[in-house]
C-alpha cells in the first residue's frame, strides 16, 4: 500500500 | 500574554501529547485562547490544538501574539511539573521569550524558565473545521490505545472498517493477523466505556501504523476519543479536554496501488 500525504485533501494556506 | 494552569500537568500532557509528531510549532495566542497548527515532516499527519481560556485560572492576552517553539526544549522544561504546582506563562509584547514559572504555594517554592523564541515559516493547510464525515465514532480511549498498542505490532498498515455490525479493527501482517470488532453499548455506571457510531455511508480505510502509535500519546488529555472517517478526507482523532479545547490529528489514509 502506498502513502497519500494531507496536499491531496487540504489547500495550503 | 499572561496566562496560569492551576495544575502545571495539563500543559505538560498537551506537549508530551505530540512532541513526537512534530518539532516546532507556532502558537497563536489571542483573547480567545492558544491555537497551534503543525504539520510533520512527511506531511501525512496535521495537528491541531486549541487551549481556549477556560482552561486555564486566569487568562490574559492584549494582543494576538505568534510564539514559536521546538517542542523538544518546551518539553525538557516541562519536567518539573507537578499536579501541586501551577504554571504560568508569559510573553512580552514584542516576543524574543516565554516566560514559564512554576509555583508551589505549600512548598513555597518557585522554578523560573525562560525559553528563546524561533521563527517559524512552517506550511499551514486550510482544515475545514465542520469537514464532513461518513462516520463518526465515540468510544474508549483507554480501548482505542489498548486496540492500537496490541494490533500495530504485528503489521505496519491498520485497517478500520466501520459497517452494520460495528467497529473492526484489523491488521494482516506476513506472519499473523488480527482483528477487534466493537458493536455500540451504553454503560450508564461508567460512561467512559460507552461506544456510538453514526454512519451514514459504510467505510473502510488503511493507515500507517506508526501515525496510530503517535496519535495516542494524547490519550492522557481525555477519557473517550472522537473518530470521524470519510473515503475523501483525512480521517480525524480528537481528544477532547474535560474544560474545553482539546487536540485533534488529521491522519491521511494509505491506498492500494
Amino acid at each position: 500500500m502506498k502513502q497519500r500525504t494531507l496536499m491531496a485533501f487540504f489547500k495550503p494556506k | 500574554l499572561e496566562a496560569k494552569f492551576d495544575d502545571s500537568t495539563i500543559f505538560k500532557k498537551i506537549i508530551d501529547s505530540f512532541k513526537d509528531s512534530v518539532s516546532q510549532i507556532n502558537f497563536m495566542c489571542s483573547e480567545s485562547g492558544i491555537e497551534a497548527q503543525a504539520i510533520d515532516d512527511s506531511r501525512v499527519l496535521l495537528v491541531s490544538l486549541s487551549i481556549p481560556p477556560s482552561c486555564f485560572e486566569t487568562y490574559r492576552c492584549d494582543r494576538p501574539t505568534t510564539v514559536g517553539v521546538y517542542l523538544s526544549s518546551l518539553s525538557k522544561l516541562l519536567k518539573s511539573a507537578s499536579s501541586s504546582a501551577t504554571l504560568t506563562l508569559y510573553v512580552e509584547d514584542q516576543p524574543d521569550e516565554l516566560l514559564l514559572l512554576f509555583e508551589e504555594s505549600k512548598a513555597s517554592k518557585s522554578m523560573e524558565y525562560k525559553m528563546k523564541l524561533v521563527d517559524i515559516t512552517a506550511d499551514m493547510l486550510e482544515v475545514d473545521s465542520d469537514m464532513k464525515s461518513d462516520v463518526s465514532v465515540e468510544m474508549s480511549g483507554v480501548e482505542f490505545t489498548k486496540i492500537v498498542r496490541d494490533l500495530t505490532q504485528l503489521s505496519d498498515s491498520f485497517t478500520v472498517s466501520v459497517g452494520k455490525d460495528g467497529i473492526v479493527f484489523s491488521v494482516d501482517g506476513e506472519t499473523a493477523s488480527g482483528k477487534v470488532l466493537l458493536q455500540p453499548k451504553e454503560d450508564l455506571a461508567n460512561p467512559e466505556n460507552n461506544l456510538s457510531i453514526s454512519m451514514t455511508k459504510t467505510i473502510d480505510l488503511s493507515f500507517a501504523s506508526k501515525y496510530l502509535l503517535d496519535i495516542i500519546k494524547a490519550s492522557t488529555l481525555s477519557n473517550m476519543i472522537s473518530l470521524k472517517f470519510s473515503e475523501e478526507t483525512p480521517a480525524l482523532f480528537e481528544f477532547k479536554m474535560e474544560k474545553g479545547g482539546g487536540i485533534g490529528f488529521y491522519l491521511a489514509p494509505k491506498y492500494d496501488e
